[in-house]
């Protein structure tokens, strides 16, 4: 489902250069729940980046569903995007002047779905998350874990194929952050999704079946708990 | 040192109203390290801004060392701030266009401290979190850890007596976040300053002397942890 072969992805020129990645080879199949850790800046949002299509790599291919993506131009890459992948960003990237239950529509517009099945969907995933209150605040009016949860209902609500979370409840109470891990896993046993997620918490990742362990741009090792 | 005497923030209006703090009352000593923890949405960021001088109550009294702060103007209240109060903010609030190195020489800007005085410093304190190969960096070249960080830094450097820390390893590795708790342990046993920490990581708060819990805008219950 998802191949990577030698990612390298790399900023800035001479002096200046940073490996974020440094030939990054792995797979991961269809249906996988899988989590990606590793210290502060070694590569873990890039590596999201990549996966999500948001960025091309410098060197090497990055086949999705059997489709080659770094030859893809923009217009096909955001189609992909649109139609497979759920993306939870660290800072969240809401829209500061729409309030909660806009930003969650926001996905869907671009999809002709008509307005009043629009409003339903993002309702029910605000829901899902336990803000259906805060519906009409916008997010300098809420707490930091409720804009990860808003940004959480919007990665959802169009249900995509592929999730992928990067360190989704790092603004989360334990409590919080057991609800939602609890929602990927019901997207991933019931449904099938496949779910990707960056965490520095070993108790999220304990609920993930495979563990890749990233280090200076550079996959360190990988843990597979056999159930 | 501080003290808090039925402190309530109401934000909105009519059905809308929030009450963020609910008659919150309590005393931090000076040299005191407490942490802060609760669900989210419950009030913790809301009672740092208050304690942090930067945000009124809507009702009670707050004073900090014996001066009445609720009944100051806004130039008194920036006062107080920066000479006495480091904060980190729970989303870093670093400017964009400046890099690392600058964001850190901020605080300093309004106290004539000369040039390359300033220079030193935020160097100092930037080594302090281990991103001094980072300097140049402006805000999106740098990971959601560094620029947690940076924000640590920015908070550290002028030394201030009180350090307001808003979740501030919410997105660093295990190691990342034990070397911050390690710097404020160190200000704190070696220099006494007085460090309040909002944490959901039970580990980072067993390094206080004391939780304050907080549900629903009110102080649910104190554990003090005796040595
Ligand atoms: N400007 C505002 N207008 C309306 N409600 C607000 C505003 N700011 C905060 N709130 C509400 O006040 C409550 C407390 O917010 P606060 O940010 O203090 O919570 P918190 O404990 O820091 O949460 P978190 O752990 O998620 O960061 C939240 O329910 C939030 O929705
Ligand atoms: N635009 C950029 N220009 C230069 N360097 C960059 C840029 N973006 C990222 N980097 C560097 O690439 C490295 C990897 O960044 P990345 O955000 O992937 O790390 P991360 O593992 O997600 O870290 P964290 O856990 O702190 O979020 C970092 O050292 C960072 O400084
Ligand atoms: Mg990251
Ligand atoms: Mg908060």
């Amino acid at each position: 489902m998802i191949e990577l072969n030698g990612i390298t992805k790399i900023y800035g020129k001479g002096d200046a250069e940073v490996y974020a990645l440094d030939d990054v080879n792995c797979s991961i199949k269809e249906g996988e729940m899988i989590s990606i850790m590793g210290p502060s800046g070694s590569g873990k949002s890039t590596l999201m980046n990549v996966l999500g299509c948001l960025d091309k790599p410098s060197i090497g291919s990055y086949t999705l569903g059997g489709v080659e993506t770094t030859t893809l131009n923009d217009d096909k890459l955001a189609e992909i995007r649109n139609e497979k992948i759920g993306f939870v960003f660290q800072n969240y990237n809401l829209l500061p002047r729409m309030a909660a239950l806009e930003n969650i529509e926001l996905p869907m517009l671009y999809n002709n779905i008509p307005r009043s099945e629009r409003h339903r969907l993002a309702l029910h995933a605000l829901e899902r998350v336990g803000l259906s209150d805060r519906a009409q605040h916008v997010p300098n009016e809420l707490s930091g874990g409720q804009q990860q949860r808003v940004a959480i209902a919007r990665a959802l609500v169009l249900n995509p194929s592929i999730i992928l979370a990067d360190e989704p409840t790092g603004n989360l109470d334990s409590k919080s952050g057991e609800e939602i891990i609890n929602i990927f896993e019901e997207l991933n046993k019931k449904e099938g999704h496949t779910i990707i997620i960056v965490t520095h918490d070993s108790e999220i990742a304990a609920h993930t079946s495979r563990i890749i362990h990233i280090k200076d741009g550079k996959i360190d090792r990988e843990e597979v708990f056999s159930k």
